[in-house]
């Protein structure tokens, strides 16, 4: 139990600082276990600095920064264990268009590393537009929705 | 195991029966406020055994029941099942002799859930198991609510620890 | 303190089932307070109807949807006592573009009643092109904010 | 009151002398990710009396003042001026004589918070009351956080309350 959780945390916190240097470009960051001795009952702190500012915890970055580091973390604890599906619902909602374009470049690096078939529910036009595919979801008659496919290039004409 | 279908029928707002193929690589979901994405992803959770009704922003496991319009009458259950390519035989013993499992999960009013795999009927425990045998399941870190990850960046550090243990 | 508090509820609760019905095209929303008899140690419960859907909580509804009925509630507190100044920090990041062209329309609709100034902060593209003048915020030396005028008739044509 | 200019020196990434100039209806503020827009609400709830260091995103009140960067060295001080138009003569009593407001607030390292009031050194209570009863001040309902909304939508209802409280 517990040499597989301090296994896990030094996997992941590998991962974690890879993904959080490659997503923001630079700097660097990296998890600690704290609060407790025993693995078991410790609390997970995140210590990032973005490039070019200073050392301090996750409560102190914007929101977006936040979102990207969370993003981080997420992803390094997938890369330790691959699941065979991945959903993300509107992740991508505090992130700016530069972020949102580093989070897509992250999909394509997934897929090209694992087998897992990702959703992404988005309201993002970059997002939509690097897409392999696109499902509509539509409640034409009130509170009854409906799936529908989406031609891609239109929505990629639209970010265009 | 690969995911290849999630069929919801009368599951919240989708009351018609309504296929979402799953493919290979990233398939993105969009439409506008209230339409009924985030149901989806719910509805792929409570297949694989999601059994808190609060993590399906309910009150009750029967919420999920497609509860009426003003222009339809509620229906009397819901149903959703899951359809996964086993051709590579991964699948956890018990289930590995076919070339698809179906996973599916009926709730009917008053008379609570129903689990089959491939229609032979079994536990909420078993298609736990199964699911968590293939690294993934209703808990799956890979599985991001909506507003999960302002959670997680708020969390208190012993909370957020328990996103390494779904690792470990 | 009691009789204030009551009062304030009653013309806040007129104000957000108002707003509630304007922002939705539709719909009815009401507040209540709950799990007290004394006001002053009271709950509020939020109850709403979007058109075509079911009277339930407001956890019973979508993402984009729970923001719109708080932006509602957040205005009904406002029109009930309105201050000289507003700051809105990226609240239509979960909204579609037609909802945030709604929270636009209220926003218009807050300057024609009242003296308020706005300072509303957002990624969205549409909410920009509604504004009545862009300041840009940069970073050009790491870690160092400088402000800067962005031209309107720019962040229009990128909406168009 | 007309608020009509926000000044910020050294206040977290505003290091270099920096105006908002705050015209009437509606002013967009854009940037990417990071680059210093909410500092600015954190900028004028500060400057009217905000105590409370949690509610900045900081540990403790000297959080606030510029922390350096690779290129350039911390601060010793931070200090946000606001500049109210009060030519209706609508302030408090006491500060209602002159026809601009200024109120500029400076943290000094080790040395605490300073308050003044068109030249005049005040309390941070007399900064608050000021601004109470002009319908706004750092706790105003009309200045709405990143994520506030959503700690809204998730709070207990006795908690969401007290926006009520603000109104009354
Ligand atoms: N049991 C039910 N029966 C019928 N409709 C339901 C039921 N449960 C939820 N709904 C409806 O489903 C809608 C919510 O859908 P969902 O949360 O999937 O929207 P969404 O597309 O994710 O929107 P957003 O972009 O705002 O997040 C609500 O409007 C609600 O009325
Ligand atoms: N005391 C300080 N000294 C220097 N820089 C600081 C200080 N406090 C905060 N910062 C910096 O200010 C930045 C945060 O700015 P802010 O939260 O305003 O960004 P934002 O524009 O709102 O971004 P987002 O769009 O992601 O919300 C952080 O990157 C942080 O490094
Ligand atoms: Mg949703
Ligand atoms: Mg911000």
């Amino acid at each position: 139990g517990r040499e597989r959780l301090l296994a896990a945390f030094e996997q992941v916190n590998e991962n974690f600082a890879q993904l959080f240097t490659h997503l923001f470009g630079g700097g660097h960051a990296r998890l600690e276990l704290v609060e407790s001795d025993d693995p078991l009952d410790a609390g997970l702190e995140i210590l990032c600095s973005p490039p070019g500012k200073k050392l301090s915890t996750l409560s102190l970055l914007s929101g977006g920064e936040q979102t990207l580091t969370a993003l981080a973390l997420i992803f390094g604890v997938f890369m330790a264990n691959p699941a065979p599906i991945c959903v993300l619902d509107e992740v991508d909602a505090p992130l700016d268009d530069a972020n949102v374009t580093r989070f897509c470049d992250l999909l394509d690096e997934m897929t090209r590393r694992t087998d897992t078939r990702f959703l992404i529910i988005t309201h993002h036009a970059v997002t939509m537009a690097r897409m392999d595919r696109l499902f509509g979801v539509t409640m034409g008659e009130r509170g009854v929705s409906q799936l529908v496919s989406v031609d891609l290039r239109r929505a990629e004409a639209m970010v265009a | 195991m690969r995911f290849t279908r999630l069929r919801l029928t009368g599951f919240k707002s989708f009351v018609d029966p309504t296929d979402l193929v799953i493919a290979d690589g990233l398939t993105g979901v969009v439409g506008p406020n209230g339409c009924g994405k985030s149901n989806l992803l719910e509805a792929l959770r409570w297949v694989m055994g999601e059994n808190r009704p609060t993590a399906m922003r309910g009150g009750g496991m029967e919420d999920v029941i497609f509860a009426g319009t003003a222009t339809r009458g509620a229906k009397n259950f819901a149903e959703v099942s899951l359809a996964i390519d086993n051709g590579q035989r991964l699948a956890p013993a018990g289930f590995n002799d076919s070339d698809t499992l179906d996973i599916v999960r009926r709730i009917t009013r008053d008379a609570g859930s129903a689990f089959k795999v491939n229609a032979k009927d079994v536990r909420a425990r078993d298609v736990q198991m199964l699911f968590a045998d293939a690294s993934t399941g209703a808990q799956s870190p890979a599985l991001v609510r909506q507003g999960q990850i302002s959670e997680l960046i708020n969390a208190k550090p012993k909370a957020r620890r328990r996103i390494l243990e779904d690792a470990a």
